[in-house]
């Protein structure tokens, strides 16, 4: 049996917001640690990796390891309906119903509605994810994840948007992280300080670089990365020449969001 | 162009 409650919806309402525009099918798996969702967009060139452990609920009842797949269009449009402070259900019998049933119950008027969605196919997930070696990443970049959102939408902007091959290239030094792209009728650039810690700012830029990098990313990813800003108000980004670029979201000690994808290389 | 190759080849089907 699985059952899990949250007393404030807000928590998996971020969650959806952080991943339903880019990824339409999720992996759900529930273990006695918590819950470890996976997806990749259809093209196979993003994963987003989400951990929420036990700890995060207020209730959590799981005595058998449980995966489903979830269409994640559907249940973003029940979370819609859902208010931050209703209390969130999900329950699942392993009676092979394949199917898992989230109730919200408003406190103030005790309205309740109940979803059951059925369990769908995922495509390709879960996968295994290695622990890359840290060596392998030339640069590393903490900033405030609003900020990082920011910069996506002025670069989505002023880039061609039109154009789905517009990228950001982001170049980082032991000074500062650069973000690049090229418009129809010019370029925009960003540059973004290491703050000094005498700054005392409420939320650093620091960057941990072994070598200088410069990567391009596609815009539209970085976009649909940047909503992971709704779990967590820092950003950290891994970037390696050869193995998949990490952007990730701790979420308040409880676990955290990552985003993996690789850097697009000159032909 | 750049090319995009799929993240797929860095993670181990379970």
């Amino acid at each position: 049996i699985l059952e899990l409650r949250l007393v404030q919806a807000t928590l998996f309402k971020n969650v959806l917001e952080a991943i339903s525009d880019l990824f339409s099918k999720a992996n759900f798996d529930f273990s006695g640690t918590g819950l470890e969702l996976q997806a990749m967009d259809t093209s196979h060139v993003a994963l987003v990796a989400l951990l929420l452990r036990a700890e995060a609920f207020n209730h959590y009842l799981c005595d058998r390891d449980l995966s489903m797949g979830l269409n994640l269009a559907d249940m973003a449009k029940a979370f819609r309906c859902a208010n931050n402070d209703d209390i969130i259900t999900i329950k699942a019998e392993e009676d092979w119903s394949d199917t898992v049933t989230f109730t919200f119950e408003s406190p103030e008027d005790g309205e309740i509605s109940i979803f059951d969605f059925d369990f769908v196919g995922t495509n390709g997930v879960p996968l295994e994810i290695p622990e890359f070696p840290e060596s392998e990443y030339q640069a590393k970049v903490r900033m405030p994840s609003a900020k990082f959102m920011r910069i996506c939408k002025k670069l989505s902007s002023f880039g061609d948007s039109g154009d789905r091959d517009t990228v950001v290239i982001i170049s980082v030094d032991k000074e500062c992280v650069n973000f690049f792209t090229r418009g129809k009728t010019g370029t925009s650039t960003i540059v973004c300080r290491q703050t000094q810690t005498v700054d005392k700012p409420k939320e650093p830029t620091l960057i941990e670089m072994k070598e200088q990098v410069s990567l391009a990313f596609d815009l539209r990813y970085m976009n649909s990365f940047s909503k992971g800003s709704t779990l967590s108000d820092q950003v950290t980004i891994s970037l390696s020449s050869n193995l998949p670029a990490v952007f990730e979201y701790k979420i308040a000690e409880t676990g955290y969001i990552r985003y993996y994808m690789l850097p697009r290389i000159e032909e | 162009g750049r090319k995009q190759s799929t993240i797929t080849n860095y993670f181990v089907r379970t």
